[in-house]
């Protein structure tokens, strides 16, 4: 068996089937919960089945690129994938809903794969199991078809119990105790007991085990049935308030949405305040008036990265500007406590943006007046942007920027024909709701889009996201998840940054040169260190 | 047999293994080319895993494993023994 290292930090777990609408979904139910039971009686872990996108382990049906970076195959090979335990979708199981799948177990694979064998092995990845070379054990990469129900076979038994503990054993007066059977071959019969009840029945045998005799079992089928009737009303009762508290929580979401609106709403009105009472009130300060730029003719037959329309392919407001300098609505972000929203090289000078700002670091480092606004420099950017996501500039040398769902390309400072478009428009899925970061890789000068835990590479030919993408970021080792900005320096190394740190990437080796990110404003602010700052090349 | 093994070419194999994480999923992105003796190890731990003979060659028994119906989920992180100036995909060196 194979740990491979995460764990739940906690034994209670719960689980939920994301596609209740679909046809089998009781069968399936039933088949994770027995898969589940058996783990549990394993182990000291114990499963409960909620309705919610909160639970520990989802249980998802899907089909092909299903937005996680492991796209399914449709029918055959791949039946199904599983992450390990962890927050996010950390122990979710996924099925291909492409496979003819069996759910009433059965050992005859000709009416389709038996799902309940499938579902055991991926939620052993659930709890933290790799794949186990032993071809006897469930957790064997390669669908086999064995008869698994209540016994697990040792090397999964051991590997679970290695991770969450053995049951405890309720003894009661009666102390099982291990047999040999009689048969040729000396099998050591598990210990299949169920602490939860001590057994009751007649004879007070001393080593009885309770599915051992037939009348009695009987007997005790008849009490589990009662007793899974029962847990089945609880369960019903437990989905009931779960949907009561959902709907609570979806009124309580709406009304302060409406208090947002409303309190969006007043700040417009006191904008349109402060707008009247500057026009009325005399110049003072010199106000910085842009060069008037030509419009150069070959930008509208310049390539642009994406798909060039002619004309706007969205009906976008056109935005007059005026001329004015804008009091920033939020206070300068500190340059030597900051994190980076965006950041790039362009015009073989550092660019780093956060908020409405951003600094220019040139040969000499920081210019002077910086942080300044960043709709100083390209003002045809929305003028309400909260902050940029991400920036780069293309093979063209052009300037894309990445602003929540839409993007804008600028010839220099000038927003080239047709932009600003959608995400959408550069092949990207419509549900993604913003980039993290864009850069071009000094490796093979490719550009990449992140944004949570996938990667994108653009097709310089067609300006459009590769159809073998997303992937998922765990390849730019040591990066991980949801990061802020990335940029290739002007020594050809490529930078990730997320929080107040960065990481280098070590292009050779295909991961972080160092696994523990330096501190940013040190390196790309010129910040002194501070009194309590380690120094890190001297760690 | 012939017909199996004539059906799984190198790219299928090469593909598989990166899938399953017996070589580095890097090279989908650099394209990194393999020597062959990185290659026949790939395929030794791929048979070992799968309790067929170890012979490091794309056989009849490797050509069927690998079209069996399995889980997506790789066969956990092989330490790729790879010379040192090569790509070293892990701190640990081989067992």
């Amino acid at each position: 068996y194979v740990l491979q290292g995460a764990k739940w930090d906690k034994t209670d777990l719960t689980w939920s089937l994301v596609n209740q609408s679909m046809a089998d979904a009781d069968k399936i139910r039933t088949m994770v919960s027995r898969a589940l039971r058996v783990w549990e009686t394993n182990s000291k872990l114990t499963f409960r089945e909620v309705y919610s996108d909160q639970a520990d382990i989802q249980v998802l049906f899907a089909r092909r690129d299903h937005g996680d970076g492991y796209k399914f195959d449709g029918p055959g090979q791949v039946l199904a994938h599983a992450f390990y335990p962890g927050v996010g979708r950390g122990g979710d199981a996924h099925f291909d809903a492409e496979e003819t799948w069996e759910f009433d177990a059965s050992n005859d694979d000709s009416r389709g794969t038996n799902f309940l064998n499938v579902a055991l092995h991926e939620l052993g990845h659930s709890l933290g199991l790799g794949h186990s070379s032993d071809s006897n054990a469930v957790m064997f990469p390669w669908y086999q078809n064995n008869e698994v129900d209540g016994k697990l076979p040792d090397d999964d038994r051991i590997g679970i119990q290695e991770l969450y503990g053995a049951k405890e054993k309720v003894w009661g007066p009666y102390r099982p105790v291990t047999t040999t059977s009689t048969t040729t071959t000396t099998t050591m019969r598990t210990l299949t007991y169920y602490p939860q009840q001590r057994p009751t029945y007649p004879n007070h045998y001393p080593n009885y085990y309770p599915n051992y005799y037939p009348r009695e079992r009987d007997r005790e089928r008849e009490r589990e049935q009662e007793r899974e009737r029962e847990r089945e009303r609880e369960r019903e009762r437990e989905r009931e308030r779960e949907r009561e508290r959902e709907r609570e929580r979806q009124r309580k979401r709406q009304h302060e949405e409406r208090e947002r609106e409303r309190e969006r709403e007043r700040e417009r009105q006191r904008d349109r305040e402060r707008e009247r009472e500057r026009n009325r009130e005399p110049l003072t300060t010199t106000s910085t008036t842009r060069a008037p730029t030509t419009r150069s003719t070959t930008a509208a037959t310049r390539r642009t990265p994406a798909t060039h329309p002619t004309h706007r392919p969205y009906n976008y407001p056109t935005v007059h500007r005026h001329n004015k300098p804008h009091k920033p609505r939020k206070p300068k972000p500190d340059n030597c406590m900051t994190s980076y929203d965006a950041i790039s090289m362009i015009r073989r000078e550092l660019f780093i943006f956060r908020g409405q700002f951003l600094w220019r670091i040139g040969a000499k480092g920081l210019y002077n007046g910086y942080p300044t606004e960043t709709r100083r420099h390209w003002a045809a950017l929305p003028e309400d942007f909260n902050k940029v996501d991400a920036v780069y500039e293309n093979q063209q040398r052009q300037i894309v920027f990445f602003i929540g769902r839409q993007y804008y390309v600028f010839d220099s400072v000038t927003l080239a024909p047709g932009y600003p478009q959608p995400l959408t428009s550069l092949g990207l899925p419509p549900t993604l709701t913003h980039v993290d970061a864009a850069f071009v890789w000094g490796y093979n000068n490719r550009t990449y889009l992140t944004s949570g835990t996938l990667y994108w590479r653009i097709d310089d030919n067609t300006g459009k996201v590769e159809l073998d993408y997303p992937r998922d970021m765990s390849f730019w080792a040591g990066v991980g998840y949801n990061i802020d900005a990335a940029f290739q320096y002007t020594n050809g190394k490529t930078y990730f940054f997320k929080n107040l740190g960065y990481w280098e990437f070590n292009d050779a080796l295909i991961k972080v040169a160092h696994a523990r990110p330096k501190l940013s404003s040190r390196r790309w602010m010129q910040c002194a260190r501070s009194v309590n700052d380690v120094d890190e090349e001297q760690r | 047999r012939s017909n199996e093994r004539s059906s799984v070419s190198e790219d299928m194999m090469y593909n598989y293994l990166m899938q399953f994480d017996y070589l580095p999923k890097s090279d989908l992105e650099t394209g990194a080319l393999r020597t062959e003796e990185q290659l026949i190890d790939a395929i030794s731990k791929l048979q070992e895993f799968g309790n067929i003979p170890v012979t490091g060659k794309i056989d009849s028994a490797t050509a069927k494993l690998i079209q069996l119906p399995r889980c997506g989920v790789g066969d956990n992180k092989h330490a790729y023994n790879f010379s040192p100036d090569n790509l070293d995909h892990g701190p640990r060196k081989r067992r």
